[in-house]
């Protein structure tokens, strides 16, 4: 085969090297965006802290944290149509830490028109400090509320989970929340209220310490897939 | 498979690497730091199709079959991907929210003609 200048393929004139760059890094962001089912990259301002989103993809096994702070995934072979695991934190703003016996937690969704989305499985993870009284019940009893979008916390909410916590040391804890995400996302509201209350002696050992870096910050993890096939815009929470 | 280099005009696969920082996107990817976009070209002669990294395919048997009765077909032979593997991706797709899923076959490992 004689070699032709240019393109081997398609007999196009050899583009200047830069150019051809160009068009390759264009070419691959539309992939990408359209492989990810985004109209446009999004536009990311003050991220979650970085200790918080180590801390959660630490707990998934998504992957390893090298030295440097980047992180390595583990390449799981896809299931047949493209699952999706999405992990979302409190909007701090919202969570208001003033009524000391719970915790507040606002979690935001923005569903894209005309998809429907299949949750598979939805965790709230939650880190209860110990409650330091070597003497005392290991164990805390933990009750996860449903509250109305807007109502004041404490009022007007409905008990989705009691649960007894080790509290011997300071942990991770999780509740389930499948169906509770399920029927949020089909009524198709956006803030999602949950009420976190671990109370022991009028103190809530699952509360927040202050410090806006806390590695520890409450996250809530959902196994979802899109139902429609049609449908091409992944439900965008924020 | 062939990796293309200067003087390879025959089906080989080109490698190309995009580093997300270059592009300002590691502010919203948060792994892999860079996406390999390999891609397939060059010529199918004749004596090639079908070979290597068969495009395994009833058609290719067929193919070959009149290839070695010397049955000579007005079909041309394409370089195409022979061999793919997903890409998996961390990435916010809000302020508060991260998304972790695996495409399938976005990432080229082979190449080889119809």
């Amino acid at each position: 085969v004689s070699g032709s200048p240019g393109c081997a393929s398609c007999g196009l004139p050899p583009m200047e090297k830069d150019a051809e760059e160009r068009l390759m890094i264009e070419i691959a962001k539309q992939q990408l965006l359209e492989k990810l089912h985004l109209k446009e990259r999004p536009n990311i301002t003050n991220t979650v802290p970085r200790v918080a989103l180590l801390t959660a993809l630490r707990k998934l096994h998504s992957g390893r944290v090298r030295q440097d702070g980047t992180i390595e995934l583990e390449n799981n072979i896809p299931t047949k149509d493209q699952g999706y695991e999405i992990v979302s934190f409190a909007d701090i703003n919202e969570t208001d830490n003033s009524d000391k016996a719970s915790l507040s937690l606002t979690f935001q969704f923005l569903q894209e028109r005309g998809q429907s989305i299949q949750v598979l499985q939805s965790s709230l993870w939650i880190y209860a400090r110990s409650s330091g009284d070597p003497h005392r019940d290991s164990r805390l009893l933990a009750r996860v509320f449903l509250s109305a979008d807007g109502g004041v916390s404490g009022s007007n909410r409905t008990l989705l989970i009691e649960k007894m916590l080790e509290v011997q040391e300071s942990n991770w804890h999780t509740f389930t929340i499948t169906r509770t995400l399920q029927a949020f996302l089909d009524g198709g509201q956006h803030r999602l209220r949950l009420e976190v209350s671990c109370e022991e002696d009028g103190q809530n050992l699952c509360s927040l310490d202050n410090s806006a870096e806390t590695p520890n910050q409450p996250f809530l993890v959902a196994q979802v897939r899109l139902r429609d096939s049609h449908s091409k815009h992944l439900v965008r929470k924020r | 498979s062939l990796r293309c280099g200067e003087d390879v005009t025959v089906c080989c696969k080109r490698d190309f690497y995009i580093k997300f920082k270059d592009i300002q996107w590691d502010e919203w990817i948060i792994a892999p730091e860079g996406y390999h976009m390999n891609y397939c070209m060059g010529q199918c002669p004749q004596h090639l199709s079908g070979s290597p990294g068969i495009a395994s395919s009833f058609h290719a048997t067929v193919f070959s079959q009149l290839k070695v009765n010397g049955i000579n077909t007005a079909t041309t032979s394409c370089c195409v991907p022979t061999e793919r593997r997903p890409l998996s991706m961390v990435y916010f797709n809000s302020q508060h929210s991260i998304v972790k899923t695996d495409v399938p076959d976005m990432i080229v490992e082979s190449c080889g003609c119809t």
